[in-house]
């Protein structure tokens, strides 16, 4: 594993989205997961749509609440083609889906995976390096109020409830972290982004982690 | 309601924001306190969600749905025939 990676220099993950008063994180970081999975293929970065999923993934409930697994398992079973955010721009509350015809061009998925790496985050690093950007569920009760540094305390492995991107580690300092996208805006944190302590399974990063396959 | 659930409690009062801001301001020192030593640790302070008490924070932006996920385990390398040759 090297010291330091992040898929960010590989220039594979798309900017900080703000979901706004939306509880949409569910469909952000699983389309920010298939944004990066496309762009490692060679495909050109760009901002998929949001809205199709939070609008169209009927076993979830758009702004106020969802799974990954849920909307991982929609995109797969459907195969559904993600259209471009441009064609259907996110507007922070639920609508009526929007279908597209067979040969409107999109971006589906080949399948998914699901793991609990907790104890095993090493592990996690390799699955990271291999396959992109890891889809992540934090608890992040404690992340109303983090301005920086690394998380490392206050924040439980008890309840997940917030849906996230992991983009890569950084292990060069004392303390080895996450890299970690959020989707609150790029004022929030670093930069958009938070750094979560490796190890320890801290805020129960590891405990639901899933991959995108395009 | 078409939004977040936020929007069902309606328009917040200027007390109940204020309220809101000095009980997060009263959080930071708390959560700041505990580890001073360690340079690289979290801070916690003022931002855009300073305003919200931490149930209506939770109720906006916390609404991934937890799932319990298979356990990784790592493949479990072919044990090498006797005779050597790996096939």
């Amino acid at each position: 594993l090297p010291l330091r990676f992040d898929w960010r220099d590989k220039h594979v993950v798309t900017l900080v989205r703000n979901q706004q008063a939306c509880g949409g994180c569910w469909a952000f970081s699983v389309v920010g997961a298939v944004e990066s999975a496309y762009a490692i293929k060679g495909k050109p970065l760009e901002d998929l749509s949001v809205q199709q999923v939070i609008d169209c993934s009927y076993s979830n409930y758009g702004c106020n609440g969802g799974s990954t697994l849920s909307a991982l398992n929609w995109l797969n079973k459907t195969q559904v083609k993600l259209v471009r955010d441009s064609e259907y721009p996110f507007k922070a509350q639920n609508g009526l889906c929007h279908y597209f015809s067979d040969s409107h061009s999109g971006f589906s998925i080949k399948g998914y995976s699901v793991h609990d790496f907790s104890d095993q985050e090493d592990k996690m690093a390799k699955a990271l390096l291999t396959f992109g950007p890891l889809v992540g569920i934090v608890d992040a009760v404690s992340w109303q109020d983090y301005l920086g540094g690394i998380i490392q305390h206050h924040c439980s492995s008890g309840e997940a409830n917030h849906a996230v991107i992991i983009t890569g580690f950084d292990k060069t300092g004392s303390t080895p972290y996450w890299i970690v996208r959020n989707s609150w805006g790029s004022s929030w944190g670093v930069d958009g982004y938070a750094h979560v302590k490796m190890g320890g399974n801290i805020c129960g990063i590891a405990d639901s982690v899933s991959a995108v396959f395009v | 309601g078409p939004g977040a659930t936020f929007t069902r409690t309606g328009p917040r009062s200027r007390e109940r924001q204020e309220a809101a801001f000095r009980e997060s301001l009263n959080r930071h020192q708390y959560l700041n306190s505990l580890f001073p030593s360690e340079n690289s640790s979290a801070v916690y302070g003022i931002n855009q969600f300073s305003y919200l008490f931490p149930e209506e924070f939770k109720a906006i932006y916390l609404r991934s749905k937890p799932f319990a996920f298979p356990k990784y385990e790592a493949e479990v390398p072919e044990p090498i025939p006797m005779d050597g040759n790996i096939s």
